[in-house]
């Protein structure tokens, strides 16, 4: 309990550094292989010309998607999280030390794939996201209550894929309404250019509001 | 570290307990939505008529994957974790004690989705099994090399979707045999019932050997 009164303490000092450079972040959570990684490549591509963007992968063999990352002419930190299943404002603190803060209008953060304890550690974000996709069942939004009621915006991935695993994405999308009446949900699928749109909105209106 | 000790010597004190009562259990891991109650229920299925069979469901919401299991005839214990995202030897402590464990031969046991904590976690069981599935990429078994070298049985399921999300199964086989040459892996899909087979004569070749 100390410890996530500690982390909250330093998330509010990375979201003042943050807030003092102009700069809005994004965690973005998820399942693993929901295609967090995959969102945010969609988001540099379709973005990087207007805005710059900085990226923290943060796994225990972060570099696989932060390379991912780097074919992108983008600042990319690689932040290896050891034996933690989450990033927390530390790890985030020290990624923050390494990036041209004074360059960045956008900061993307991939959390590492876990429904359950990112609910928890705040980063200094000033969005949450939270990735699931149809392939995990459509039982996973109501199996994780706590990270869906702490989250802005829910995505639904994968949707093209919904009848060959038998799942509802319908059902996901009002079972994270249920759960949280605020949240935006968004369905999507990186095969369907247009079901990227409201994720590339839902970044750009943050933009606008946050600044 | 102590709070890892401490598990250790409860886990040990179970696998006596369990091995008292000649039951093999089989703590299954694996991540989010990966088929962890599907490749069970299959379990049950086949040889449910043969030998007898308890579960333990682990998860924060527990009660969903069990109510799965409670269709079939068997002892069912489902237990919550709370803010843990693995189950521990104490928690399984508790789910035996709610068992009748004169009357098994087999335990079943789901661990919480999550490729990281598990597994510094004994239970006291005696085969430790991961299931991934191809939907989650095929770069998540090198990005989780601790967990595939605790293991005894690795299976990379849901192959009937490889092309669908643009996945190298037996990438995921290679990589898991890199990573620990002594694991078995399997391939399966819940719609070829012959790729079950395997799953189901290592449960059976695990009781051959432990009794
Ligand atoms: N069919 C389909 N496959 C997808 C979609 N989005 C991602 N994938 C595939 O899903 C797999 C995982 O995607 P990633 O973007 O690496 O997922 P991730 O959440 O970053 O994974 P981790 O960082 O390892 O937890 C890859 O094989 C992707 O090609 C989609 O909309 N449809
Ligand atoms: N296409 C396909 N879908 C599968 C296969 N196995 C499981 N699924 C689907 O994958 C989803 C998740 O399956 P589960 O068995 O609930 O997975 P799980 O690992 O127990 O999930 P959690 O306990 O929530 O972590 C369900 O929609 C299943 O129908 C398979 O071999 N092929
Ligand atoms: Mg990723
Ligand atoms: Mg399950
Ligand atoms: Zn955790
Ligand atoms: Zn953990």
């Amino acid at each position: 309990h100390d410890v996530l009164e500690a982390n909250e303490e330093l998330a509010l000092r990375n979201h003042h550094l943050l807030n003092g450079f102009g700069i809005i972040a994004f965690n973005i959570m998820g399942a693993i292989g929901s295609g967090k990684t995959t969102l945010i490549e969609l988001a540099i591509e379709r973005l990087g010309g207007r805005y710059r963007i900085g990226v923290i992968a943060g796994d225990i063999v972060a570099d696989i998607d932060a390379n991912r990352f780097k074919r992108y002419d983008v600042p990319v930190i690689a932040m290896n999280t050891g034996k933690e299943c989450h990033l927390d404002a530390l790890l985030v603190k020290n990624a923050l030390d390494q990036l041209p803060l004074e360059d960045l209008d956008i900061l993307l953060i991939e959390n590492v794939g876990n429904l359950i304890c990112p609910a928890d550690y705040s980063l200094g974000e000033s969005k949450r996201v939270v990735i699931v996709s149809v392939s995990e069942g459509d039982d996973i939004v109501e199996k994780h209550p706590m990270i869906f009621k702490t989250c802005d915006l829910a995505i639904v991935n994968k949707v093209d894929i919904s009848d060959a695993v038998g799942a509802d994405a319908d059902k996901m999308v009002s079972d994270a309404l249920r759960l949280n009446p605020s949240i935006k949900v968004l369905k999507t699928s990186k095969k369907v250019g247009e079901s990227i749109d409201g994720w590339i909105e839902f970044i750009e209106a943050s933009m606008n509001v946050c600044r």
